[in-house]
């Protein structure tokens, strides 16, 4: 596909670099020379632009392009005359980003397609991570169903998946687990790895230290966690 | 469990005070005063103080603290010198955020048990989000197993899952099915809303313009919704 990412910060750069990895053809555009230059071996094409300008902002190939990302961080009024620009150039599909509430009502009212909050988000992960001891990862699909990572509980430990019959017994379904091993990295501090076994079956040994990859009611994953 | 979490920017106050929400007991600390003021009714405890000072730091509650996160932002060396503190201080478990690769290499060096990256950890999310066309989110557990959410594909519209037979035949895991429907925010404008159906079973029916949540290899996921 062919994206449009204006505002190569950590976010508009990181997200640039990974789709042109992907496979896409990404056109990255800031109005600092040094980040354009930064950038280009990463990025599919980078263009050195300040876009709260429609003479400059009109020059873009719009009709082509499948999304439009603004990713302007800090400066909220350049992040909201660029998305301006960008409902007048009436791109198919609008994302921007949104630094305080405030912006985010003003990027609601412009009737954007999605609004991002990359600090926002990644803080809902990690409180999830971290909220419960034993639980690696917690994935809200809703408010009440999540995709849930913990080590498997001692009862469980040496017993096919099929022999604990805890997937009936709960209403869970297993996705996989995942071995941790200890493993130096290249600087030599030892860090955990975790390797996932494929699709789960009945016939899946849980071992001491594996890690349950579970989805289900909180409330029933809580119970089967104990 | 007892967080302290240091430096109220975005990422630092939405984990801060997401944490309190879900029951923890935080401690936000921020030196500039009209952070602190900002937060306090959000976050159990707030405290103005620049922790870049061991006689400020020494005062704060280590000894019962699981959990430090240094969520600093644009000032690295702020950062690092406040990360160098708590490895002194020997606390239980030490996050730092990191803002350039160069600092990465410090925060790795001085073995801080995790590394955040806020802005690069969104644009990855994001970056799976739109790779492709009419899947809506694809998270990858390892490279080549993923849980991706995907539109039911046209020939198993109307049939329960069990008839499809496609579990079997393409060796995936179905989470759960959510229906989407159009419905008006506050301010009026439509937005998609997903409900998802708890846990699905082979009875489950699944209709047009319901989304799909599955697990297995992405090859095999590709060619079930080709
Ligand atoms: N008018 C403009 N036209 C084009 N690019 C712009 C304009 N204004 C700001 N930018 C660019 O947007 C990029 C991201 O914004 P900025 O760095 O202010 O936010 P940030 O919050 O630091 O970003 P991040 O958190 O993603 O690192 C910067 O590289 C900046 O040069
Ligand atoms: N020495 C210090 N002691 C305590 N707090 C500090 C210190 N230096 C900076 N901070 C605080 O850290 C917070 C986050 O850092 P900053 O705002 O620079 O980063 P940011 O990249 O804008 O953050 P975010 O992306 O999370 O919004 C700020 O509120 C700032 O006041």
């Amino acid at each position: 596909m062919k994206f449009i990412i204006i505002g190569l910060g950590n976010f508009g750069s990181s997200l640039a670099i990974q789709l042109t990895q992907m496979g896409h053809e990404v056109i990255g555009v800031d109005n600092k020379m040094e980040k354009v230059e930064n950038f280009k071996d990463a990025i599919s094409h980078t263009i050195c632009m300040n876009t709260t300008e429609m003479s400059a902002v009109q020059s873009l190939p719009f009709r082509n392009t499948d999304i439009v990302i603004v990713a302007i961080g800090e400066d909220e009024g350049a992040n909201i005359l660029t998305t301006a620009m960008m409902k007048q150039l009436k791109v198919k599909r609008l994302i921007s980003r949104a630094v305080s509430s405030l912006h985010q009502t003003v990027l609601e009212a412009m009737q954007v397609d999605e609004i991002v909050h990359p600090e926002e988000e990644t803080a809902n992960r990690w409180a999830w991570k971290l909220n419960t001891e034993g639980v690696l990862d917690s994935i809200p699909l809703s408010p009440e169903y999540h995709i849930v990572e913990a080590y498997v509980p001692e009862r469980y430990i040496g017993k096919t998946l099929g022999e604990t019959g805890f997937v009936n017994q709960y209403n869970v379904v297993v996705l996989t687990t995942m071995t941790t091993t200890r493993e130096q990295n290249e600087i030599g501090s030892l860090i955990m790895k975790n390797k996932v076994q494929g699709v789960a079956s009945a016939k899946t040994v849980l071992s001491e230290g594996d890690v349950l990859v579970l989805y289900g009611h909180i409330r029933d994953i809580e119970r089967l966690l104990k």
